[in-house]
């Protein structure tokens, strides 16, 4: 249960860190596209 | 159901799921109604989200599957705000399933389209089609992105006739660093000549497969489709562009529209951008005219099922699972005058499908025609550093979804006061709700950088916290154990 929940928290933290690092991204290319 | 669901509700959509819904168990939040397809990571289905009554559909991937393409396919989704790309609304772990959902497209692919009417597009649906198209296209590479699949299978209409693009499972991002990629994927037909060579490519690619889409909307299956895919991977670099079987029944215009993207060399391929500007692309119907097609396509497919439900009520044991789609032989044109619609052989083009596979379909063929993916992402990380950028869709005319972008960016703003409410909040740093990953994009960027700073120790402080918790839980356990084996040394 513990190595599960464990995962879990892992895996959660890596979906999120790859939102952020994508969004951040995005907001680059985007302030780009702009200047 | 669908024709309630037009009547009802016709142009309303869902923006976000609600933080309620975000913290509940998934099955609570959605009614699942029906599979709509299996693909390669798993099932879809549609369901009805409870709070609002609208329809969605629910990707459910297994978790051991490969979690970081699941991942790249949420990013790069949830990056995505165009009213040209299917939208995410947010994931859910269930047991080992991640349900990612997204947003439904009743009217389905336009390959399903084709295949359930039996009937290919006229000129004037496909250029409707492809204007979508180019525009979720132009969106897309401005954000530099490569879709990597584009098809009819992965061009999805809603209830109003609009074409989205979907199913990012393999679609790539190019960074700065990385303005070529080199991994062989896709499904074989569609590829372009660069991305078999695996000699670097970039968003051009896309366009080469939508001119191939074209031809599939036109034909009802892409060239070369009749010769096994692995010949037609030699084929398609080494031979000359592919053109219309019989061109005569095809306006100039789409002949050339055709041609623009079927270039051979990258370097001279047109951009979405440009395409965009094509006469044939300019002189587009509007979305509307495709509702008769997705009307009759629906019709079909619920007389299909209710005769289906009737045989299995006939005879209950009966697998029926073949026999809806089943169409023998070869291309036989329509008998509707100039308008060049051929009437597509039904098992070719569901075999066609590639990624996304229509639980009737079981040929062979879709087992070898599906997307491939070859070469790993990281290796093209690692061969990066040399490539050169080609900023391909940086160029004059000013792309359309600026404005939309615009309109963003007030809603953001908006939304960004209450993020800054927020900032005060002692719960500011927690992960936010599972599957809300949607409140990023209101984030400002100063708070995205903090919360990326803050990722690892905020992971750590949780992992520490059930270690504790467990310790807790197993500490009397270990007590008892410890006491017991005191009294036997004491004997």
């Amino acid at each position: 249960l513990f190595m599960k929940e464990l995962e879990h928290i892992v895996k959660s933290y890596e979906v999120y860190r790859q939102a952020l690092l994508s969004e951040v991204e995005a907001r680059k290319q985007r302030q780009q596209w702009y200047a | 159901m669908e024709k309630v669901q037009m009547r009802h509700n016709p142009r309303r959509q869902l923006k976000k799921l609600s933080e309620d819904s975000l913290t509940k168990q998934p099955e609570e939040v959605f009614d699942v109604l029906e599979k709509l397809g299996e693909g390669s990571y798993g099932c879809v289905f549609k369901a009805n989200y409870k709070e609002t009554g609208e329809i969605v559909a629910i990707k459910q991937v297994p978790v051991e599957s490969d979690l970081q393409e699941i991942i790249k396919e949420i990013s790069i989704m949830q990056q995505c705000h165009s009213p040209h790309v299917v939208r995410y609304y947010g994931s859910y772990f269930k047991n080992s399933d991640l349900w990612i959902v997204m947003e439904y497209c009743g009217g389905g692919s336009v390959s399903d389209i084709i295949r359930i009417r039996n009937k290919t597009l006229t000129e004037e649906e496909i250029a409707t089609v492809l204007q979508s198209t180019l525009k979720g296209l132009e969106y897309l590479h401005f954000m530099r992105k490569i879709h990597r699949d584009i098809k009819a299978g992965n061009i999805l209409l809603n209830n109003e006739g609009q074409a989205k693009l979907a199913d990012f499972g393999v679609a790539g991002q190019l960074t700065d660093t990385m303005a070529k990629r080199n991994t062989v994927i896709g499904t074989p037909f569609w590829m372009a000549p660069e991305v078999i060579q695996e000699i670097g490519y970039n968003c051009v690619a896309d366009l080469w497969s939508l001119g191939i889409t074209a031809i599939e909307m036109a034909e009802g299956k892409p060239p070369y489709a009749d010769i096994h895919p692995m010949r037609a991977i030699f084929m398609i670099p080494t031979n000359p562009p592919p053109t219309f079987r019989n061109p005569d029944l095809w306006s100039a215009n789409f002949q050339d529209f055709v041609s623009q993207c079927l270039v051979k060399n990258p370097e001279n391929r047109a951009t979405a951008t440009q395409l965009l500007q094509h006469p044939f692309i300019k002189s587009a119907k509007p979305n509307s005219i495709l509702r008769v097609l997705i009307q009759d396509a629906m019709e079909i497919k619920l007389k299909r099922q209710e005769e289906a439900e009737q045989r299995e009520q006939d005879v209950e044991d009966d697998d029926n699972s073949d026999e809806d789609e089943v169409d023998g032989g070869t291309m036989v044109r329509a008998s509707t005058g100039d308008s060049g619609t051929i009437r597509a052989a039904g098992s070719l083009a569901s075999s066609l499908s590639g990624t996304m596979i229509e639980h009737e379909d079981t040929g062979t063929m879709q087992i070898q025609l599906g997307t491939m993916v070859i070469n790993s992402d990281d290796e093209d990380e690692e061969e990066a550093g040399t490539m050169k950028r080609r900023d391909e869709t940086m160029q004059p005319p000013k792309p359309s979804f600026l404005e939309y972008f615009e309109q963003k960016e007030k809603e953001a703003n908006n939304h960004n006061d209450g993020g800054r409410r927020g900032e005060n909040n002692a719960d500011n740093r927690k992960l936010p709700p599972e599957g809300d990953l949607e409140v990023v994009s209101t984030w400002s960027v100063e708070e995205l950088q903090m919360r990326l700073t803050s990722l690892d120790p905020q992971m750590e402080q949780e992992i520490e916290e059930i270690r504790q918790r467990y310790q807790a839980k197993r500490q009397p356990i270990l007590d008892a154990i410890e006491a017991k084996k005191r009294l036997q040394q004491n004997f």
